[in-house]
């Protein structure tokens, strides 16, 4: 792992001495290669290894740490800023119904999402009603009516032949006189590079103006994070992030590419199939994930 | 390189950063690049043209080994059965629709099993893609044995001598190995049930998906050893350049890719267009 691989590069250099831009050339040669295994994207970590390279050349070789342990202190810590220093969760305070809204590439686990919030929502005394705006693939609409009668939430009343947009209206609508103060939008996935369909987005939040707009990606998204979450943030200005599939074995390096590029906080993350694996996103964690 | 006038250490950064951010990962990457330096060493290469070239036929050298020739074959008699398998989400039953309209297009009769009896809509969702090519999908309640299911299809099969049986399985981490487990049973019982079946274990990949490919290559090896893959979601801006390391270490070939979520939306695996749209 990286710290034996940092051990190596340091073995020469002890105690009394300070980390200098020749040695620590090997040492950052390796973080990269860390990164870079781990998914996070190209250019991301150029930027990364530019940032530590700072904060690490002129450093003391302190007593207590090896140079290994050093380097690898400033990339964790530098890691954990990044990716967000606090936790965030749902802005659910404002004008209700709030409504928030689920966007993103296809099969990333929106759907499944939107039910896991809705149960979490339905827990803290809320009134949730999920809306399927998903009418193109087949039995989307279905699937999240099986899942809103699995955890008694209810489901807007749709058909795969409406309007999306109409869908959404004819929801907030619904919800009005303090029926329902929360609404959970699951859209259809679609490639960032689908004009029609990334114009679709632009008119659904349009429409009903959502309190938060999340980008749900899977966690074992390669290098194409960056440019998909740039896309996705650069047309509907995204207010948080949902990592999905995290408790498979994919090193995650996605968040840290979606994390720089948005600047958005990563608000949870799916851990399972069922419809409580949703947690709060920890940074640390994260951290030490991506360096594995 | 293009513009580039001559071979030097910005050239091999520039293709370095290409296959890099096409998901080729960082060793095999190196191994590329290690390789194509001593051809230039070697051959005296001055043309950056000749160098991209070797690049590009070292790459196509990875993904298509003679073994890698190996041709879906329909047996003698009794239906050709695919199993599709893969993590969650990766666009296992879109492509089961896209193979039945490419079977059925070929005269071929086609069967389409609905096994993943665990996630919400998803016998539905097949039963809507059987609708769409007319072909008939044996199925049983949510939350029925998905190998009883499959057992359950191949007598059917038999009875009316389809041509193409193809099994579409419930999503599932490769680190789950109960879920694994499962997998095996499926592929036990419908061997136990057609001794030469399934024909086909087609592990399905998604394009956006970054080294984690790989695991999953190996663990779905292991545990039902894969006979070939699928690559979805190749028209958005992922390359999908995972595979090359795949079908270099184990030896699986590419049968069909996606571009697209409607049913004409698969190709078979051009290795030569690939190689050229990692460089695009
Ligand atoms: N292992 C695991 N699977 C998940 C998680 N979240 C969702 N899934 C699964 O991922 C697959 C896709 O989930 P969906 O909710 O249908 O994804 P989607 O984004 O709505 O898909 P489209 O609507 O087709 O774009 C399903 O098999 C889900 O059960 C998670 O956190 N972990
Ligand atoms: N753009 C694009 N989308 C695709 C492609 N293949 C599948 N999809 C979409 O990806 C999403 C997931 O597809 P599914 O077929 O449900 O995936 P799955 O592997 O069966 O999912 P689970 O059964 O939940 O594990 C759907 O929205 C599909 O339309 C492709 O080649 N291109
Ligand atoms: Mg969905
Ligand atoms: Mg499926």
């Amino acid at each position: 792992n990286l710290t034996d691989r940092l051990q190596k590069v340091f073995k020469d250099l002890r105690g009394h001495g300070t980390l200098s831009e020749e040695n620590i050339q090997d040492a950052l040669r390796e973080v990269r290669q860390a990164l870079l295994e781990a998914d996070v994207s190209f250019k991301v970590v150029k930027d990364f290894v530019k940032t530590v390279a700072e904060r690490a050349v002129g450093q003391e070789v302190v007593g207590s740490l090896s140079p290994g342990q050093q380097v690898i202190r400033i990339v964790h810590d530098e890691l954990v800023a990044l990716l967000g220093g606090q936790t965030e969760t749902l802005k659910l305070d404002g004008r209700q119904p709030v409504v928030i809204m689920l966007a993103g590439l296809q099969g990333s686990g929106k759907t499944t999402t939107a039910a896991k919030i809705a149960k979490q929502l339905l827990k803290k005394g809320r009134r949730p009603y999920l809306v399927p705006a998903d009418v193109y693939r087949p039995a989307a609409i279905h699937q999240l009516q099986v899942l809103g009668e699995r955890i008694g939430v209810p489901v807007h009343p749709s058909q795969a032949s409406e309007d999306p947009v109409a869908i959404c209206r004819a929801a907030v609508l619904a919800a009005a006189g303090g029926r329902f103060d929360t609404l959970l939008v699951d859209t259809a996935g679609r490639l960032h590079v689908d004009a029609t369909l990334m114009e679709e987005l632009r008119r659904i939040k349009a429409a009903v103006q959502p309190a938060e707009i999340l980008f749900v990606a899977d966690a074992m998204t390669g290098q194409d994070a960056v440019t998909v979450a740039e896309k996705f943030n650069a047309d509907l200005d995204l207010t948080g992030v949902i990592l999905t599939k995290m408790e498979g074995d994919a090193r995650g390096g996605a968040a840290l590419s979606i994390k720089s590029i948005t600047n958005r906080p990563i608000k949870f993350v799916g851990v399972g199939e069922d419809l409580d694996a949703l947690e709060v996103f920890h940074p640390d964690r994260q951290a030490s994930r991506i360096l594995g | 390189f293009r513009g580039k006038k001559q071979i030097d250490q910005e050239l091999f950064d520039e293709l370095e950063e290409i296959l890099i951010t096409a998901d080729l990962g960082v060793g095999t990457t190196q191994d590329l690049l290690t390789h194509v330096q001593q051809q230039v060493k070697r051959e005296a290469l001055q043309d950056p043209a000749a160098l991209r070239q070797a690049l590009m036929d070292r790459i196509l050298y990875y993904l298509r080994r003679p073994e890698l020739e190996s041709h879906m074959v329909m047996p003698e008699s009794g239906p050709f059965v695919i199993m599709v398998v893969g993590v969650n989400g990766v666009g296992k039953t879109t492509t089961i629709g896209k193979m039945a309209h490419k079977f059925k297009q070929a005269g071929q009769s086609v069967l389409l099993v609905a096994a993943d009896t665990f996630r919400a809509a998803a016998i539905e969702q097949l039963k809507i893609w059987g609708e769409r090519n007319a072909v008939e999908v044996v199925a049983q309640k949510s939350g029925a044995d998905p190998s009883s299911v499959a057992y359950d299809a191949l007598d059917y099969a038999r009875a009316r001598e389809i041509d193409v049986v193809i099994i579409d399985t419930a999503g599932r981490l490769h680190t789950k190995v109960n879920l694994m487990e499962e997998l095996k049973k499926i592929k036990r019982v419908v061997a136990k049930k057609l001794e030469t079946a399934p024909h086909e274990i087609l592990l399905v990949l998604d394009a956006t998906t970054g080294q984690n490919s790989i695991s999953q290559a190996r663990q779905f090896h292991e545990s039902v050893g894969v006979t070939g893959l699928a690559l979805t979601k190749l028209d958005g801006t992922a390359k999908g350049g995972i595979v090359v390391n795949i079908c270099h270490e184990f030896n699986m070939p590419i049968r069909f890719i996606g571009i697209g979520e409607k049913m004409e939306d698969l190709r078979d695996f051009e290795p030569e267009e690939f190689v050229k749209a990692l460089f695009a």
